[in-house]
């Protein structure tokens, strides 16, 4: 799980039967404390793998919805939820996004959401600890980053990692004012790994995007993987599906909508040939 | 499903916020004021802990439990 934290924004991404959506109520009363208010919030999530082992208000996605429309304040009034289809039932994309008048969403920012599930099995056994080891999480993390090729994703980046004890694994990466971050859950039966950045299609090397994207996927090469793309501009998403092909992942189905204070987003699945 | 393992897909929460004082947000600032002890009191609230942290001039990233 990750937490990061901007001047006036904050993402938090969690897993597990966390309550994410319990951490509203307390950062707008501390933001408040700090002469800042609350203009836009979006909240998105897959499919759960295990929905019945969620706690409230992550019981269903109906419950998360009345949970996010009686937590947030009455400025944010342009509010949306839908749930964007895929061919396979168990890949959905769960949105809810609420914002004010005020807000104005940038128009070359994108937000890369990669969920991937079915992994390499010997490549999802690098992120288990050797049985009675010792190794801090910190230490064992770096190794993993390191025999796992996730350093060379974006050499530039400075990287924060753990690795869990069995196993388990997450990293955040810094680079300038993007981040990206990896979790993993390599346990066979229910793997899954995820894989998200942020960047601007005005950057100098929005190529580097694609090459990002090749490298976090064949890191893990799952057998299914939906990637959601947040951004106004239509040239991301078309990337994304150019950069997967090669790989022989095929494109299964895309869906797109528009949200208030999140622009357009589109949803793409996709499943290995082998398949 | 009977077997439940552990759940590995996300929930993803992202927050925008305004204020007056320009002065907090250009010297990037603002939400990065929130002291340690605020935070570990919102992750409280979800249920995971910082394990891990980094940060740079623009912003703070926390590796968390779970």
């Amino acid at each position: 799980s990750s937490l990061f934290v901007y001047p006036t924004k904050i993402i938090i991404k969690t897993c597990g039967t966390t309550q994410l959506l319990k951490s509203i109520r307390p950062l707008i009363h501390y933001a408040c404390n700090l002469g800042l208010t609350l203009c836009s919030c979006r909240y998105t999530r897959g499919s759960f793998i295990f929905p019945k082992a969620q706690p409230f208000p992550h019981t269903s996605f109906k419950e998360e919805v009345i949970y996010l429309e009686e937590t947030l304040p009455t400025n944010l009034c342009y509010r949306k939820a839908s749930v964007m289809p895929s061919k396979m039932t168990t890949h959905s994309w769960h949105v809810f996004t609420a914002s004010d008048q005020s807000h104005v969403i940038p128009k070359d920012i994108y937000t890369l959401e990669v969920c991937m599930t079915e992994l390499d099995r010997v490549l999802a056994r690098k992120f288990f600890q050797p049985p009675g080891g010792t190794k801090s999480g910190d230490i064992a993390g770096k190794e993993m980053t390191k025999i796992t090729g996730i350093g060379d994703i974006n050499p530039r980046a400075m990287i924060c990692d753990f690795a869990f004890d069995p196993c388990g694994y997450s990293m955040n990466g810094v680079h300038n004012d993007r981040y990206s971050t990896i979790h993993v859950t390599p346990e066979d039966g229910f793997s899954y790994a995820s894989f998200e950045c942020v960047g601007s299609i005005y950057d100098d090397d929005i190529e580097h995007l694609v090459g990002s994207l090749r490298k976090a996927v064949q890191v893990f090469r799952p057998g299914t993987l939906s990637v959601s793309t947040t951004c106004s501009s239509h040239e991301v998403w078309t990337r994304v599906a150019h950069a997967l092909e090669p790989l022989g992942l095929k494109c299964r189905s895309c869906a797109a909508d528009e949200f208030p204070a999140a622009g357009s987003i589109v949803f793409q699945t996709f499943t290995a040939r082998r398949k | 499903m009977a077997m439940s393992g552990f759940e590995g897909f996300e929930k993803r929460l992202e927050l925008h916020f305004f204020g007056d004082d320009p002065v907090m947000v250009d010297n990037n600032l603002g939400l990065r004021l929130l002291g340690f002890e605020s935070l570990e009191q919102v992750l409280n609230a979800v249920q995971c802990t910082v394990v891990s942290a980094v940060a740079n001039q623009y912003f703070d990233a926390y590796v968390l439990s779970e």
